[in-house]
């Protein structure tokens, strides 16, 4: 099973987006994919559509009172299975503060997994804190969605900062492993620019930093009002406007990220 | 003086971009701007053209230090006074949950302030937590930009509930009193929408509530990559592209702020 995190501490950058309609466009590929939700906001929870009744299991289940994995997952298509998040989440991180392990927690529910799936990916809230480090510690590749503006660049090394950490401290395979430029104006100056600047920056990376081999996508998503859409009707991209660019370039990321070479 | 908070917990929907150009707006009107950087992604400090060297004093002085917001005003257009920000001021948080009344830190060490200015901006972080309510326990006007998004508004009872508490627990006189929709593609069917529900809503408050009475701005700030640019070069809109779309809407903006009716 391939893991991925889709995580930037910067808000409004695309993750939600990212996370739920690639996942969408991978399982329209024919790939078994698990999406999980790690935000209190609950976004992508509310994306694909599910209502969480006071009965409902959710990640907070899982991280906090042991629920396994399979007593929250809900199937809501073909082939994806959604794992929700609810606002109680938001307490989690208190929570599991006082613990042993309190970073590995989410890595170790989805041990038994590993065999159900293709791909897992996970849809990261916009934070560094003890939710995000465990989805780092969960996975192996790193998808880091960036807008194409000098503002939303200022965190980045942060954010590889945080991976390195992880990495080092808990998990040697976890690396970046790709980038994408999100609601991308392709015309404009700016976003040459930096689309200019972050592949030099991922190019010259030295061999043993946690960004080096990570692909900058071809696929850039443009932006698209569908994309903006479709969440308010409980819908992925393909559901609400299969002709759309925002689907197109979804479509295409996902035989991008199919077509990237797998560490032996 | 009149004083404001930029505020929305949602990242990425325009807090600094608005926080500055409008700030920026008024002091071409002819007033006098004390712009105050509350958040330690430092954007708004960025985004002016302040380039912090290690001697120089930030918010978090003025917060955790004691310092005198005199000391770190800075003097970055005619009548633009900027207090920058700077990373340590993630740290405040903590440094200052044990200290009584570490609620209104803010709002003391402005007392002293109250003549030098016309109006007090702070551009908060995407955060609800101590350093927000101690902006909102420093203003008696918050002023709400919404990207006109599904996903956008699912944070805004969040926020509503927490102006409503600093109002209560804190400063009776603290109301929303604006609504600025960011980043508008009014031509869409998705922002007609949102404008609708937005101003029905408001429309609707109840007389007691923190928002009754607030105005949705008339001026929507339009898309324009100029707005995303200028930060790069440290420069307002109003200094890299004073003819550009992006300036006007800023313009009308502070137009529409200062025709805003006071509470006696
Ligand atoms: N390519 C696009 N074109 C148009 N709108 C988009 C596009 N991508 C995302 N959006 C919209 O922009 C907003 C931010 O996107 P999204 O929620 O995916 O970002 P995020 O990084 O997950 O935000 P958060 O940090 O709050 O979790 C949403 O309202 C979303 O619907
Ligand atoms: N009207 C606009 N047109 C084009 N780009 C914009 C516009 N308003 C803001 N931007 C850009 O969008 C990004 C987000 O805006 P901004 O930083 O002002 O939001 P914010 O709410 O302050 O974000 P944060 O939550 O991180 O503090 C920035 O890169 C900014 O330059
Ligand atoms: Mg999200
Ligand atoms: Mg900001």
């Amino acid at each position: 099973m391939r893991t991925i995190a889709v995580i930037n501490q910067k808000g409004g950058v695309g993750k939600t987006t990212t996370a739920v309609n690639l996942a969408a466009a991978l399982v329209r590929a024919g790939q078994r994919v698990l999406l999980i939700d790690l935000d209190p906001q609950s976004h992508a929870t509310l994306h694909v559509g599910i209502e969480l009744g006071s009965e409902d299991r959710t990640i907070y289940d899982v991280l906090v009172r042991g629920a396994a994995i399979a007593e929250t997952a809900r199937l809501v298509d073909d082939r994806l299975t959604v794992v929700p998040a609810h606002l109680d989440l938001v307490a989690a991180e208190i929570e599991l503060a006082d613990q042993p392990e309190r970073e590995t927690v989410l890595a170790r529910a989805l041990q038994a997994y590993h065999e159900h799936y293709d791909l897992m990916i996970i849809d990261c809230a916009p934070s560094l804190g003890l939710l995000s480090v465990n989805a780092l510690a969960a996975v192996d590749e790193v998808f880091i969605p960036l807008q194409p503006h000098f503002l939303a660049l200022q965190g980045l090394s942060k954010l590889l900062e945080t991976v390195t950490m992880v990495r080092d401290a808990l998990r040697p395979a976890l690396r970046v492993s790709g980038v994408v430029f999100c609601m991308s104006e392709s015309a404009t100056r700016l976003a040459q620019e930096i689309y200019g600047d972050v592949e030099q920056f991922v190019r010259s990376a030295e061999p043993e930093t946690a960004w080096a081999g990570a692909i900058v996508f071809n696929t850039r998503i443009r932006r698209n009002i569908k994309l903006a859409e479709c969440p308010s009707f409980g819908k992925t991209i393909f559901e609400y406007a299969a002709g759309s660019h925002g689907a197109e370039d979804y479509r295409t990321l996902a035989a991008e990220v199919l077509a990237m070479a797998q560490p032996t």
